[in-house]
């Protein structure tokens, strides 16, 4: 897993070509909805306990 | 179908030219505990047809004296039906007598997916003329393969042959020891690898949760195995110390929609090392047995 790797597998996610330009009011810190954090915490749970059905 | 000019006909199946047998192996402890299947071999023994019927078939028939021989895995389901997966078909020439081989590891591999260990395998073989259609050959008819018999094995019984490896000599060790330092030496294994989010530039106010996660890294050699297969793959290579599952990685990302910053969760597949494994590149893969 590179730096490149995830990029472009965010970008990839997203549907975007590039990386987002952010401007000034975008660096405060935002509060992140219960919802979201929910499906973070969730997700999160998924992929620690998930096994892939690989060999 | 899906021709213009002709409608589509369905046909049934009415005369079969096949002579077709049902091979019964059971496979109860057959398969060592923490081991890999490597390749199954299928042996029949080709019965020697008799000079006086090889005459009268060149007399009779004499387009060419070739018979196709298939292997089937057949998988009989819980509701009684069944069902068949081709595994290996090759022509045979009905004029030599022996042995014959026939890969069937896919098969094996098939009833490892079924998980129910007493079940027994059943191999379906059908020995048909080799180029269906082919005028008035009769040649598979002559090709006989000595059977499974009731009463223990006899002379020239159908074998199966299974190539293992003993995963704890020729597989992966799970997680390294973070105290040994990693060299020439180390059997594979999965390492841990920290990628920092934080410490990247572009994910700066862009990429909120993680700041950072644990993706390993497999590491690490693997022993060969000594032994020559029966069926050798063109392209194998040597076992090595691979990700043989990975997982996803959610994230926490800040996007712009309708000029309004909104937080968004995304999950990255194959992100993440969960286990590592050796395994060598160019080594059939099997299918996946779906429902």
């Amino acid at each position: 897993v590179t730096e490149e790797h995830i990029l472009s597998s965010l970008l990839q996610q997203l549907h975007l070509s590039e990386v987002p330009v952010l401007d000034e009011s975008d660096a405060e810190e935002p509060v992140t909805p219960a919802h979201v954090r929910a499906q973070y915490v969730a997700l999160l749970r998924r992929s620690h306990g998930a096994r892939s059905r690989g060999k | 179908r899906f021709s213009q000019n002709f409608r589509e006909v369905a046909g049934r199946f009415l005369v079969s030219e096949a002579s077709t047998r049902l091979l019964v192996f059971s496979m109860e402890q057959r398969l060592p505990p923490n081991s890999e299947l490597v390749q199954a071999v299928l042996r029949l023994f080709q019965e020697p047809v008799p000079e006086a019927a090889l005459r009268r078939h060149e007399l009779l028939s004499p387009h060419g004296d070739r018979a196709r021989v298939t292997v089937q895995w057949l998988q009989v389901r819980d509701d009684g039906s069944n069902r068949t997966f081709l595994i290996d078909s090759r022509p045979v020439s009905i004029r030599e007598s022996g042995w014959k081989a026939f890969d069937v590891t896919e098969a094996v591999n098939f009833w490892q997916q079924l998980s129910r260990p007493r079940e027994p395998l059943l191999l379906q073989v059908s020995v048909q003329r080799e180029h269906p259609g082919q005028p008035a050959s009769s040649a598979h008819r002559l090709v006989r393969f000595a059977s499974q018999g009731p009463s223990g094995p006899r002379q020239g019984e159908p074998q199966l042959e299974l190539h293992t490896l003993d995963l704890g000599e020729f597989g992966a060790q799970g997680n390294c020891d973070p105290e040994v330092p990693v060299s020439e030496g180390t059997r594979c294994c999965r390492q841990e690898m920290y990628i920092d989010l934080q410490g990247m530039k572009w994910a700066e106010n862009w990429v909120l949760e993680p700041p950072g996660f644990l993706a390993y890294e497999c590491v690490g050699t693997c022993q060969q195995p000594p032994e020559a297969l029966t069926f050798k793959w063109p392209l194998l290579g040597p076992r090595q110390c691979i990700a043989s599952e990975m997982t996803s990685l959610p994230m926490i990302v800040s996007v712009k929609e309708g000029g309004r910053r909104r937080l968004r969760v995304v999950s990255l597949p194959n992100m993440r090392v969960q286990k590592c494994s050796c395994a060598s590149d160019g080594a059939p893969v099997s299918r996946k047995l779906e429902p």
